[in-house]
């Protein structure tokens, strides 16, 4: 599975 | 956003700006490896590409730009203001070492096969090790100004952090990013070393001096 909204972290 | 995550980004924000004060009021780089500092800047161009094509939030933008722009005028302080200061004969470590498997690394483990993902998952491992040269340097001369060791406590704390970030996310959002928890695991374990001594040593007034 893709954690998609792993991108809001910096 | 949850506290562990805002902490460990303000930890971050915190380290790049004691960096900055180091370099700029003892108007010298010396400690500061410049090979670990071009490996952020080129972690933070390759993870945040994707500002050109993904808005998430205001605060994610500009801390992202800021992590961008600062790594880049860190380096600029190295190689041109402070030139003489540094040192290259003790920033020995070789970086292929860590260049090379975060890439072949990021083209296996991934989430997708694409250039941005692929870009993003290499940041990601590179990330993880490029203290390496930074603490081989300390490790070589033994010692370090108190204030590059709260640089370096600063920029491992921001790390360390996100470890409960991950585990609330996990609990709340029923997140798992493996890819990010393993490197985030190795990152921080790095660290271990040198904590122990900042934290037993430089927190109570003495200097930054491993054992002999």
């Amino acid at each position: 599975k893709d954690p998609q909204n792993r991108h809001d972290e910096l | 956003m949850n506290i562990f995550r805002l902490l460990g980004d303000l930890a971050h924000l915190a380290s790049i700006f004691v960096l900055i004060h180091k370099i700029q009021k003892t108007r010298s780089c010396r400690g500061i490896s410049f090979k670990t500092q071009a490996l952020y800047a080129l972690v933070f161009v390759t993870r945040y590409v994707d500002l050109l094509y993904h808005w998430i939030s205001l605060y994610n933008f500009v801390m992202k730009l800021f992590f961008m722009a600062s790594s880049c005028y860190i380096l600029y302080l190295m190689k041109f203001r402070y030139r003489p200061t540094h040192d290259p004969s003790i920033d020995t470590f070789k970086i292929e070492y860590l260049l090379g498997p975060s890439f072949f690394l990021s083209l296996i483990f991934n989430y997708e096969f694409s250039l941005t993902e692929i870009m993003w998952t290499f940041s990601i491992y590179l990330e993880s090790v490029a203290i390496f040269p930074q603490l081989f340097m300390l490790q070589r001369t033994g010692e370090a100004e108190t204030i590059t060791t709260h640089y370096l406590a600063a920029l491992g704390i921001y790390r360390a952090l996100y470890l409960p970030n991950w585990i609330y996310r996990y609990i709340t959002q029923d997140m798992v990013d493996p890819i990010a928890i393993t490197a985030g695991l190795v990152q921080t374990g790095l660290y271990l070393d040198f904590f122990y001594v900042y934290f037993t040593k430089v927190l109570h007034g003495q200097k930054f001096e491993l054992p002999a």
